[in-house]
């Protein structure tokens, strides 16, 4: 389970919200905040449905290979969901 | 391949295209013969015809476009996001927009104009995104030379609208290799500045110690100017070179970048003129030698002296015990050499002379 309760650098909070940003448009992650520890729950699932459409491990973490993906030239059309 | 939800289509096999504005980055005819060729990939595996309007609505209405651009649906500046399109369908539907932030080629200098616009009608005409790596339909963009479409997305066109009554010979790419598929083999292994690289058809595995699950990418999305077929590949570390063979020339890679001078002939590193394809080459960091395997027989290369070692080529199986067939890959790790053949990979002792373990071939992917 993920913290948030400790500042995150700011390197970690630009991937983070690179990673909000990406799962909100491609995953359909529910926009907005509901609530620290759902909204937690809620970005690792989809982290983890990012991972398996990728065919990475599926960790629900933003390790270096799931954010690499995330920074590379793609297509606008989301990859799952209506 | 994956379908829009309710498998959304054209009711009718004749859609009209309009090309509403254009990029100043290409000639006007050059972005019309983009789309009309990319078009003609999906029409040429399906009964669709396209028919150009040059006014009014047309089912597929192509435009390009910076930030918000009229559909609350902003692009975001060079890089990133490329393009988008929207399913089949009334309105919108079947619109194709172009992030005009983008510099648009016809080459792989830059975004590959028929490229993105060949995924994004895909999109256009009911396809959504592919997990296949190889796919034409897989989200992340990649340059590929030769016919677009992989197995993968003709299945999935077809079995919205069918085959063309009237199939063209098309060549479609294979669908990428499964890293657990117990038939699988290698075609070459290297190092890379602390990972390992596996090549197999036009991919590349990628593992790093500290990632266990190997990431599969095209060669040409990393790798635009080498062929999409490697026969063997060798790190020298001491020059933080990566040599890539295919055929009779050889390429040096300095991480993502093609080492000035190359690709150069094979036998410029004194292998005779009837080699024409080398199996396999492992540099071994104690001897600073390079071994180059060819069919039943292998050189050694001094990489300080950059000439072959006299007295070869020598048979494999005489000064490998136990190595009596042909090799696909091979790799050195802390004295051992890791020979894979076809399904199989047979871990060789340097000191103690002989093979003490036989594995699977993809037992180094986790398998």
């Amino acid at each position: 389970a993920h913290s948030f309760a400790v500042p995150l650098p700011s390197e970690d909070k630009d991937n983070f919200l690179l990673a909000e940003k990406y799962l909100r448009r491609f995953y359909g992650l529910p926009a907005g905040l509901q609530g620290r520890q759902r909204s937690a729950g809620a970005l690792e699932s989809k982290i983890k449905e990012m991972q398996k459409f990728f065919k990475l491990k599926v960790t629900g973490n933003l390790d270096d290979n799931t954010l690499e993906l995330m920074k590379q030239a793609r297509c606008g059309v989301p990859d799952i969901g209506e | 391949y994956n379908h829009f939800p309710r498998h959304l289509k054209w009711q009718n096999n004749e859609v009209t295209f309009r090309i509403v504005n254009y990029t100043p980055d290409l000639k006007k005819a050059d972005v019309d013969r983009a789309v009309r060729k990319a078009l003609n990939v999906w029409s040429d595996v399906t009964p669709l015809i396209f028919k150009k309007l040059h006014q009014g609505n047309a089912d597929i209405m192509i435009s390009f476009g910076s930030m918000e651009h009229g559909d609350h649906n902003p692009f975001d500046g060079p890089n990133g996001l490329l393009a988008h399109a929207y399913p089949p369908g009334q309105g919108i539907g079947g619109d194709t927009h172009f992030d005009e932030d983008e510099h648009w080629t016809k080459d792989s200098s830059a975004y590959n104009l028929f490229i993105v616009a060949a995924h994004e009608l895909g999109h256009a005409l009911g396809m959504s995104h592919s997990t296949d790596p190889g796919a034409l339909m897989y989200p992340v963009y990649s340059y590929t030379t030769g016919y677009p479409l992989a197995e993968d997305d003709i299945e999935g066109i077809q079995a919205l609208y069918g085959p063309n009554p009237n199939p063209k010979k098309v060549k479609p790419k294979p669908d990428a290799p499964n890293k657990c598929d117990p038939m699988l083999s290698f075609d070459a292994v290297t190092e890379l500045r602390g990972e390992t690289i596996i090549f197999k058809d036009r991919f590349y595995w990628r593992l790093h110690p500290q990632m266990p699950e190997p990431e599969q990418t095209m060669i040409k999305s990393t790798w635009p100017s080498i062929p999409n077929k490697v026969d063997a590949a060798y790190e020298n570390p001491e020059k933080d070179v990566v040599i890539i063979f295919s055929g009779i020339r050889m390429w040096a890679l300095n991480g993502y970048n093609l080492v000035d001078g190359y690709p150069k002939y094979i036998h410029k590193l004194g292998l005779p003129k009837k080699i024409r394809k080398i199996d396999a080459a492992v540099y071994i960091r104690d001897t600073g030698k390079t071994l180059l395997f060819a069919d039943e027989d292998y050189w050694s290369y001094d990489e300080a002296t950059g000439t072959m070692d006299s007295g070869y080529p020598r048979a494999i199986e005489d000064d490998f015990p136990g190595m009596d067939d042909e090799i696909d890959a091979a790799a050195y790790h802390y004295g051992y050499l890791y020979f894979f053949h076809e399904q199989m990979q047979y871990e060789y002792s340097y000191n103690s002379r002989k093979v003490i373990r036989i594995m699977r071939t993809n037992s180094i992917l986790n398998c």
